[in-house]
């Protein structure tokens, strides 16, 4: 009896071979590859003499407390059982093999010279993660979830939201800090939609960049523990955006779809000693967080191209219709832009337009000015016209006329947009008592 | 002015009542200039008298506004700021008040009204002004009867041709040789006691324009033999345009 080394691979040959062997002989091995693999036997050669039921000179084989056979004859020989080519495969990670010779052998007084055998092993690997592969049931690989096979070995993992323990098979709910980074995903309840375990206390997480905001899209089914006349009293499943608890759900009616208007969202789902619900599962989704619509403060704003949705970096631009300034307080501006900030704001509120005033227009010396229109003010399209002291002074303009209009951009400008005002010149030689001559 | 009538307000609203070197007149153009004579600011005869114009302008007295002279001392000076002779002006020659004109610069515009109202100078091409017999008016605060008048006056005066001008002076038998230059025209009578005097320098020498309605300054009262003894002489404004606007524009 001789153990065999434990190697992947070998040959065992009967005593003396390839030389007959011996008479009266009882040879044992006991073949032992490393544990994962499973032991292979082929006979390279074959030559036993043959009796009815291998009676005389046989080998034996034995695995996994099985008898693999008997086997004795020639290759061809009508008595015996030769192996022929015939693989013998171990469940475990042992084979027994064991030869025996008689007292001779003689063929009507012939010697016979039976030359014995030549076998080869290999260790093959073992597939622990079928089932069927199983040596015994105690021994049988029992992942609880999943199980991965390997030359020489297996490891077993779990489903997302199970965790495994120690024994490296068995898995427990792990859902106490699961994070979603990824702009659109899937999380549900453990084993949806097959009832959740009990004891939960469970909290999923979603973090997006800033200016996004999540959306929840509850699908179908939809299921947790509720009572008729108390809110959610045995499981509840909550939800939390920015710290800020923005629903509590249970019961059979699905939420249907949440816009969070944020970009991190937490659910708890948190479950007691019993049950037999299904659960709930999300769909979220992120769009870039929205901004609320302008709208403007007075009749006189234009804001340009005018969108029908505001997100998170658009912007958008004011102005006035001609004739009104920008104004924020009292300050004027030249220009207005706004952007939509991460948090879902404007960063500048909408300034208003306040109507252009070009002041009170320069007085004329020796002369006045009226206004022509009602009512008489400085504001945009007011007019005025220049008078000079009549009959001492003459009007002096220039080629856009006595008139004045208030123009938008603040200036009072003539009918050719020029800003400077006429002159009023003395008239000569008009007394207005001039000599008059009676008597002739 | 002998042989005139006083002036009522707004008759003469161009006429200044100057005080530089003693009472002259001057007459306003446009808001800021007052046309003279030139020998009211430097008198011929004055000798070695050697004051600067900036002096004179800084001492300056210039009237506006009234027809009686208290009156318009009342209403106050007329401060000048520069005073423009003409560079033909010759103060040390006796005999020849060629060029004898000058502007005075007020140092702030005035406010025109009825009583202040400034004169029209003449069209370059219009000599009718000066042909024989056109009807001028002068105006003055000038001597009349041997005393210096308190009120404004004003005579009507025939403008005389050239040659009657020459002819008269040269009938003179006073000996002085008094230049009647191109500069200058006569006007008045020979024997009507009409005419202007001492007192009356520098004021204008004004005729009707029909054409246009308004009253212009073709003279300036420059000199004369005596007064109402014969013509009197005036300083032809017609041929000092170009110098007066020369000065006016380049001032503005």
């Amino acid at each position: 009896s001789s153990p065999v080394p434990r190697k992947l691979f070998g040959e065992i040959r009967s005593p003396g071979y390839p030389k007959p062997y011996p008479n009266n002989n009882i040879s044992i091995w006991n073949i032992h590859v490393p544990k994962g693999y499973v032991v292979k036997l082929t006979f390279k050669y074959f030559d036993l003499e043959p009796s009815e039921s291998c009676f005389y000179d046989y080998v034996k084989i034995k695995a996994d407390k099985k008898n693999l056979g008997r086997y004795c004859g020639q290759l061809g020989s009508t008595t015996g059982n030769h192996p022929g080519r015939k693989e013998f495969v171990s469940k475990g990670n042992r084979m027994h093999l064991a030869f025996h010779s008689d007292f001779s052998n003689e063929d009507n007084g012939t010697v016979i010279p039976y030359r014995g055998f030549l076998a080869y092993y290999q260790a093959v690997d073992l597939d622990e993660c079928d089932p069927n592969n199983a040596v015994e049931e105690e021994e049988r690989p029992q992942c609880q979830h999943f199980c991965h096979n390997y030359v020489g070995g297996y490891f077993c993992s779990c489903r997302t939201g199970y965790q495994l323990q120690s024994d490296h098979h068995s898995c427990k709910v792990e859902c106490s800090s699961e994070l979603f980074t990824e702009a659109s995903g899937y999380l549900s309840s453990p084993e949806y939609p097959q009832p959740y375990p009990e004891d939960l206390r469970c909290n999923y997480s979603i973090r997006l960049p800033k200016g996004l905001s999540i959306i929840l899209k509850f699908l179908e089914p939809f299921e947790i523990d509720d009572h008729q006349q108390v809110h959610c009293p045995y499981d509840q499943l909550k939800i939390q955006a920015r710290g800020r608890q923005i629903g509590e759900f249970c019961g059979t009616e699905s939420p249907g779809s949440i816009e969070t208007n944020s970009n991190e969202v937490d659910i708890l789902f948190l479950t007691d000693e019993s049950g037999f619900s299904r659960g709930w599962k999300i769909h979220y989704t992120s769009e870039k967080i929205r901004c609320p619509q302008p709208v403007p403060r007075d009749q006189f704003t234009i804001i340009r191209d005018l969108q029908p949705v505001y997100q998170f970096q658009d912007y958008f631009v004011v102005s006035c219709k001609t004739g009104y300034n920008l104004m924020e307080g009292n300050r004027k501006l030249l220009s207005f832009t706004a952007v939509c900030q991460a948090d879902g704001t404007w960063h500048q509120s909408m300034p208003r337009c306040e109507i252009v005033n070009c002041g009170s227009p320069t007085d004329l010396t020796n002369g006045a000015f009226i206004y022509v229109n009602e009512p008489a003010n400085n504001s945009y399209q007011s007019v005025i016209t220049y008078q000079c002291n009549k009959p001492y002074y003459d009007i002096v303009t220039g080629t856009g006329g006595d008139s004045f209009t208030c123009s938008s951009e603040g200036t009072w400008v003539d009918q050719d947009g020029q800003v400077r005002i006429p002159t009023c010149l003395p008239v000569c030689g008009k007394p207005v008592s001039p000599i008059t001559e009676v008597q002739r | 002015i002998l042989g005139g009538k006083p002036a009522k307000a707004g008759n003469f609203p161009w006429q200044a009542l100057t005080a530089i070197h003693g009472r002259g007149g001057g007459a306003l153009l446009g808001d800021r200039w007052i046309l003279t004579a030139a020998h009211t600011i430097l008198p011929k005869g004055a000798g070695g008298n050697n004051v600067s114009l900036e002096q004179l302008a800084e001492e300056a007295n210039v009237f506006l506004g009234h027809t009686k002279v208290e009156e318009l001392h009342k209403m106050g000076n007329h401060p000048v700021r520069r005073i423009f002779i003409h560079p033909d002006y010759d103060p040390k020659d006796d005999y020849n008040f060629n060029g004898d004109i000058a502007l005075l610069e007020l140092k702030h515009p005035v406010t025109l009204g009825p009583g202040v109202l400034p004169i029209c100078l003449p069209d370059t091409t219009n000599t009718t002004f000066y042909m024989d017999g056109h009807v001028g008016y002068v105006s003055g605060f000038g001597v009349e009867k041997n005393f210096i008048s308190n009120k404004l006056k004003y005579v009507s005066l025939p403008a005389v041709a050239r040659e009657k001008c020459q002819s008269w002076l040269d009938s003179k038998k006073r000996g002085l040789p008094m230049i009647f230059s191109e500069n200058m025209f006569c006007a008045g009578f020979l024997t009507v006691k009409r005419d202007t005097c001492q007192g009356d320098s520098g004021s204008v020498f004004t005729v009707l324009d029909t054409g246009s309605g308004r009253w212009v300054a073709t003279g300036i009262v420059s000199w004369g033999i005596g007064c109402a003894e014969g013509y009197g002489f005036y300083t032809k404004i017609l041929n000092y345009l170009d110098w007066i606007k020369g000065i006016v524009r380049e001032e503005r």
